[in-house]
């Protein structure tokens, strides 16, 4: 563990609770994407099935179980909760899931390393990953004004991949038999996503005005 | 590839 992968787990994280703030404190889920939720749950559920068969750390565990939960939570407060579920933007969240899921399946089943149950569902989830966040964004365009903290959220989310990516140049050079071009190409594709996203978001920082994208 | 290097991350 280095501290760059150590600082964009942090970063993963907080952007999970400052999600969950904004839904608890505010009440509301306006802006946020259940598409992207759901695709993030899914994700989970299909990368940490090692829970079950493989012990990596404590640490570990932990996070991957931490994870799982609070993906549920926000599903169930978006789907559930009556008051958070009314400020739902439904009609504006049309992404469909199927044009995400059925080509990260397939090309989980041709482009992997081990042609296995947990291997194949493994690498789906690193696909499935890489573009989940595209609902949140195509909702963000579609938002007339964007709230701090869900700008807030989605540019920890993407300083998390930031940050993954040079804990693998890291690893690379300090650990011999560190190759995962599979991973890596699925996490530069994701990063470069929050490009146009991340030159708004310091714009709107640096003039102090309201985040918007442009349509 | 081995495995345990990939596995290792969240």
């Amino acid at each position: 563990m280095n501290l760059f992968r150590l600082a964009g787990d942090m970063s993963h994280l907080l952007s999970v609770c400052v999600l969950l703030l904004k839904i608890r404190a505010t009440k509301s889920c306006r802006g946020i994407s259940l598409k992207t939720q759901e695709l993030y749950a899914l994700v989970f559920v299909t990368r940490y099935l090692d829970l079950f068969y493989s012990y990596i750390s404590l640490y570990n565990s932990i996070m991957k179980v931490t994870f799982i939960a609070t993906a549920v939570s926000i599903i169930r407060y978006m789907r559930f909760d009556k008051v958070v579920k009314q400020t739902y933007d439904k009609e504006q969240d049309t992404f469909r899931y199927a044009f995400l899921v059925a080509p990260c399946l397939v090309l989980a089943l041709v482009l992997n390393h081990r042609f296995t149950f947990t291997e194949v569902l493994w690498t789906f989830s690193i696909y499935l990953e890489a573009v989940a966040i595209l609902p949140q964004l195509v909702l963000m365009q579609r938002t007339q004004n964007i709230d701090n903290l869900t700008a807030n959220y989605v540019a920890l989310l993407g300083a998390y991949r930031g940050l993954y990516i040079v804990n693998w140049i890291y690893r690379y050079f300090t650990e011999p038999h560190y190759r995962q071009w599979l991973v890596w190409i699925s996490g530069v594709v994701q990063t470069a996503l929050y490009a146009d996203f991340f030159y708004f978001y310091t714009k709107a920082w640096k003039h102090n005005t309201r985040l918007q994208l442009p349509a | 590839v081995s495995k345990g290097a990939t596995h290792d991350e969240l």
